[in-house]
């Protein structure tokens, strides 16, 4: 079993009018934030336990995955920071799918090379067009820590119901076929 | 100029980089469709009660002091093409900039917008704050003063301006008193052509309206200066890392039924999960 009480136990205190509509002072409005912060980290362990029992259970007896990888999600992805898609050359992404039916998904996530290829694979090995795109002006706010001024982007087809799927990132110096480097033009100026 | 997908959405752009219409594949029409950031003034007063009457805008109360303001209407605005997504990234000014991106293969827009630090006139006796909006119009769209939020979380409900449904009602705040929560989505329809919709999804609890014929518009960030005394005692005006707050979110934006827009919000709201986890050093074959 895992625990998710903290999460609930925040989401109720979370219920109050002021967190809602945002009325309360704002000290109180960076404490919701701490709590609500330390909460998520709870529910990313819970997550991937459950995730890689899913896992274990998709793979049946064919393979026992003696130790689950360790999931962790990028709480900062809306402002395209995350130290782990920045700092690795190689990863898996995966995307789990809480709703019951198929959806697709544009995955974007910050790297920090721009001089590399990247390689996407699916989950039957199929190679995923993927798309480097420069980040816009959205990132020069205050706080942000990050290297990344670009982002790479693909769409996950059919992400079956409450399933998941997983995709394979490797970085390269030989560029893929699949990969397509996209620049800003400018049509207005200031 | 013209961007987008043959399989989606493709819209055109007009010399200024603003939105001018937008051309839907199924069924195959063009629709003209514009967006623009504009805000509300918040009144301020001496907050002389119980009267009321000189009550400030603040965080309890959304209260402009009659006058609205367009944002600049020429962004610098630059193109990002490629076959998974097409952005149009817009900077207004040095605290408002907005991404459009269209995704290959997907019928709706995304609007993922940025509004702060939001700077307020220095030197005035009394600085005013301000309320920051953004406006969807499709101007062949007539929905004769009718919309529908979901405030309750639950289900789409019907609105209508300047009206109450148990009383008669007179309206001297015309704005605020005709704004609504969006929980999850808002949505005209045309009277003539109930398919003909425009909704707007959004990312978190907004403030609605439709003040105009064919017109969405959503609050998306305030930064007000004085308290408005109804018990929080401070004025809105939150600051992070030394600066007032910045606000980024994203609307999806569809012209679809209002079915397929129930759809759109389930993947909003109910949005898939992302995780990073190591490859653990394996090659892909042994990883897989």
């Amino acid at each position: 079993s895992f625990d998710i009480s903290e999460a609930k136990e925040v989401m109720g205190v979370l219920q109050h009018h002021d967190s809602i509509t945002g009325t309360e002072k704002a000290h109180v409005a960076s404490d919701y934030a701490r709590m609500l912060t330390n909460a998520l980290k709870t529910v990313e362990l819970a997550a991937s336990f459950g995730l890689g029992k899913l896992m274990r259970k998709g793979l049946a007896q064919k393979w026992i995955l003696t130790d689950s990888p360790k999931f962790t999600s990028c709480l900062l992805l809306n402002i395209s920071s995350c130290p782990e898609t920045e700092s690795a050359r190689s990863f898996v992404i995966t995307i789990y799918n809480p709703l019951s039916r198929y959806v697709n998904k544009l995955i974007r996530f910050p790297v920090v090379n721009t001089q590399l290829s990247y390689i996407i694979r699916g989950p039957n090995g199929e190679n995923i067009p993927v798309q480097m795109v420069p980040l816009s002006e959205i990132i020069n706010i205050p706080g942000r820590v990050s290297d990344a001024s670009v982002e790479i982007a693909f769409i996950a087809k059919n992400i079956p119901p409450l399933g998941y799927k997983s995709y394979y990132v490797e970085s390269t110096k030989v560029k893929s076929p699949d990969f397509f480097i996209s620049e800003a033009v400018e049509l207005t100026e200031p | 100029v013209k961007v987008g997908y043959e399989n989606g959405t493709t819209l055109s752009l007009t010399p200024e980089g603003l939105i001018k219409t937008l051309h839907k594949k199924h069924p195959d029409r063009e629709i003209p469709f514009h967006q623009n950031f504009l805000y509300y003034r918040g009144a301020v007063g001496n907050n002389n009660l119980p009267e009321g009457g000189e009550r400030s805008s603040g965080a309890y109360i959304f209260r402009p002091n009659g006058t609205v303001v367009p944002i600049l209407s020429k962004p610098t605005t630059k193109l990002v093409k490629g076959p998974v997504v097409t952005e149009i990234q817009q900077k207004y000014n040095n605290w408002l900039s907005q991404v459009i991106r269209l995704y290959n293969g997907s019928d709706h827009v995304e609007f993922q917008w940025s509004v702060g630090p939001i700077p307020f006139q220095e030197g005035l006796e009394k600085p005013f704050g301000k309320e920051v909006i953004t406006r969807y119009t499709v101007s062949t769209l007539h929905n004769n003063g009718i919309f529908y939020t979901d405030s309750n979380g639950r289900e789409m409900i019907k609105r209508r301006l300047n009206y109450r449904p148990t009383w008669q009602v007179e309206l001297l705040e015309p704005v605020a008193g005709n704004y609504y929560p969006v929980t999850t989505s808002i949505n005209i329809k045309d009277i003539n052509n109930p398919s003909q919709s425009l909704s707007v999804i959004t990312d978190r609890s907004e403030g609605g309206s439709s003040l105009n014929e064919g017109q969405i518009e959503l609050m998306l960030h305030r930064r007000l200066l004085h308290d408005d005394a109804f018990g929080v005692g401070e004025a809105l005006n939150e600051m992070a890392f030394g600066a007032p707050l910045v606000a980024v979110g994203s609307h999806y934006v569809t012209l679809d039924s209002c079915a397929k827009a129930k759809m759109l919000v389930q993947e909003k709201v109910l949005d898939s999960w992302i995780f990073i986890s190591s490859n653990q050093g394996l090659s892909y074959e042994k990883w897989k």
